[in-house]
């Protein structure tokens, strides 16, 4: 219940809720792109074709392991192993990126694909939504700072229990612990609709109408 | 050695996360536990509110699912399958700090957590303002259970919430979809039946109006033949619906109608009832003096009982009460079991197909206005019999026989049941 002091309630705490920031421009605009999947932050197809077929270099696989057990970000090359270093920030998206980005989210959003950052695309972006992202992306979300020492703990004791070099990991050891951190992934799809027609009725004792029950428009 | 595993890990990882279009299975049983978490209540409703809302939530997608939903608020929380809760910014331990009013609204996770933003102004069903706790709570479980964004215009996955019209359902896409991860929904019934019934119009006429009804155990759903589907919010417990009904269903529903007779009768056991279409409740004693619940012995003298179930036909005026293999032609006019009978089921209602026969012990004989046809249910599956339309355009086909059968779920769908506990919300 709302905090209040006054027996008559009449002090009931209006809740100070902060607003959500208002996306404005197109730096914002990219960053919810990022943020719900549109915009790749990250290609681990390469890093997974790399990784299929050459091996993660002994300092990247140490550098990896240690990330993970501290719960921080999982380095996010574009390189692939055997880069230099190993703390690849995310890479600023190409503006190419970002505005195919732009039309996938005016697609799904039955808005006039234009690639601009327009009046229309503003206004969608800023209405109240799920924050689970709409395409699938891979990237470990990054925990921000996470001060809480439950996340710590949690995160770390998942990994910790299926820790990569435990001998009796199963086969899906090394993502379990991210999957703990990534937020459920969609890609919409749409079916045709085969929705079968409801036939006309003639019963035995001639022409029966259906009963136009209530229960049609309430619950 | 450790490379290899760490990238043989990535692919099997990589290729068992990849989602097919339509989602993914997130659970393997069928009965889930939820739970509004202590730490996690809103501000906003009152608790018992927001644990209202979720118990509909989740018996939403009960009612179009074979999964069902019990709350759980006393096992240690490893062994609740979905957790919910609200809180503000940072927030229950959660990577994915919210944004304030406005724009995100919840989120879910892949093991089953889904949290709701408090600092959106969340309200109970049905209130025009403000952003639908019920709708919101729909969409999240779909998200745990393993749907994804969905662009239809109507379907509940949508990634933008749309004020919602005055009451939201699931529609048939989204049914589908559920069901593809997680299957149709399946099982026997007891009775299934089209209930008739007169109305009168406004200008004093007298129409003829029917329902159709599937009975399990002690449930029953009405099903909107126009619609394909149930009627939303069912199933209802038996003796809400059917007052003085035995609690835990029937075996059996026949209405004998005629230009003389129209009785409607429910049978259980050893005993029957008649019923009172236009009081909507059994009789106790009818117009002629007879008293309710009568045995079945007395009433149809030579029916067994209890019987597997039973339907009226009125092209010879006989109720077919079946038993085991047998069937039992009683005739109404001469209050008697009508000549040979009883006879062995194969030989009333011969296979069109040989080989494809439910024998005996069949569940429910309905006779369905919809579809102008008589039909014998055992289990999942149904039989068809040959009507005269049929038997004029293929007069080999032998009278009374039973079409190749087809599965039930494949003809009425989402005929769904809920937990116990969720029964009655």
């Amino acid at each position: 219940e709302k905090l209040f002091h006054n027996r008559d309630h009449s002090d009931v705490q209006i809740l100070k809720t902060h607003q959500a920031p208002v996306i404005t421009d197109e730096y914002k605009a990219e960053l919810f792109l990022s943020r719900y999947g549109f915009i790749k932050p990250i290609n681990w197809e390469e890093i997974q074709t790399e990784s299929s077929d050459t091996y993660f270099s002994e300092d990247i696989l140490d550098d990896l392991q240690a990330k993970i057990q501290e719960g921080t970000s999982v380095p996010h090359s574009r390189d692939g192993p055997g880069s230099g270093t190993h703390d690849v920030h995310v890479s600023q998206t190409g503006n190419q990126a970002f505005i195919s980005a732009l039309k996938e989210f005016q697609r799904v959003s039955d808005l006039p694909v234009t690639g601009v950052f327009d009046e229309a695309t503003q206004e969608a972006m800023n209405k109240p939504r799920c924050g689970v992202p709409d395409k699938e992306i891979d990237a470990y979300v990054e925990p921000e700072n996470t001060d809480g020492p439950d996340t710590e703990d949690s995160l770390s004791d998942s990994f910790n229990e299926t820790g990569i070099s435990s001998s009796n990991s199963s086969d899906d050891d090394i993502f379990n612990f991210n999957d703990t951190d990534t937020l459920l992934v969609g890609i919409s799809n749409d079916t045709n609709r085969n929705s079968s027609s409801f036939s006309g009725l003639d019963g035995q004792m001639g022409k029966i109408s259906m009963n136009a029950s209530l229960s049609d428009t309430v619950r | 050695r450790r490379k290899r595993h760490l990238s043989s890990l990535v692919s099997k990882r990589r290729q068992r996360r990849d989602l097919d279009q339509t989602g993914f299975i997130a659970f393997s049983k069928s009965v889930l536990k939820w739970r509004l978490i202590g730490e996690g209540y809103s501000s906003q409703l009152s608790i018992e509110e927001q644990r209202y809302i979720f118990r509909l939530a989740f018996r939403m997608w009960s009612e179009v699912s074979p999964l069902e939903f019990i709350e759980d608020i006393r096992s240690p929380l490893e062994d609740v399958d979905i957790r919910l809760g609200f809180g503000t910014g940072r927030h229950l331990g959660c990577n994915q700090r919210f944004d304030g009013n406005g724009q995100e609204f919840a989120h879910a996770w892949f093991l089953g957590d889904i949290h709701f933003d408090d600092d959106e102004h969340f309200t109970a069903p049905n209130s025009h303002s403000g952003i639908s706790l019920l709708k919101v709570a729909v969409h999240e479980i779909g998200h745990v259970l393993g749907l994804p964004h969905i662009y239809r215009p109507g379907s509940i996955m949508q990634p933008s919430y749309l004020p919602h019209e005055s009451s939201f359902e699931m529609d048939w896409m989204d049914r589908k979809a559920i069901q593809h991860l997680y299957g149709a929904c399946r099982g026997r019934f007891d009775t299934v039946f089209d209930w008739i019934r007169k109305e009168k119009t406004p200008y004093g006429d007298v129409t003829i109006r029917f329902n159709t009804y599937f009975m399990r155990d002690g449930l029953y759903w009405l099903y909107e033949n126009r619609n394909n589907r149930t009627r939303y919010g069912d199933p209802v417990a038996l003796q809400i619906g059917w007052h003085g009904l035995p609690s835990d269903g029937v075996d059996a529903y026949v209405h004998v109608w005629s230009r003389k007779k129209d009785y409607v009768y429910f049978f259980k056991g050893t005993q029957f009832w008649r019923y009172d279409s236009e009081n909507d409740q059994v009789f106790r004693q009818d117009s002629e003096g007879q008293q309710y619940p009568k045995l079945i012995s007395e009433g149809f003298p030579g029916v067994p009982s209890p019987i597997s179930t039973a339907y009226y036909d009125r092209r010879d005026s006989c109720i077919y009460f079946f038993k085991g293999d047998k069937v039992y032609a009683f005739n109404v006019k001469t209050n008697s079991l009508a000549r040979g009978f009883p006879k062995n089921i194969r030989a009333v209602f011969p296979p069109v197909e040989s080989g494809d026969h439910p024998d005996g012990n069949i569940d429910a004989a309905y006779f369905s206005y919809t579809h102008n046809a008589i039909f014998l249910l055992k289990g999942t599956r149904f039989w068809q019999v040959v009507g005269s339309r049929e038997r004029w355009r293929r007069p080999f086909l032998p009278r009374n026989g039973l079409m190749p059968h087809k599965e039930v779920d494949q003809q009425w769908f989402d005929i769904c049941n809920v937990h116990p506990a969720a029964l009655r919300l």
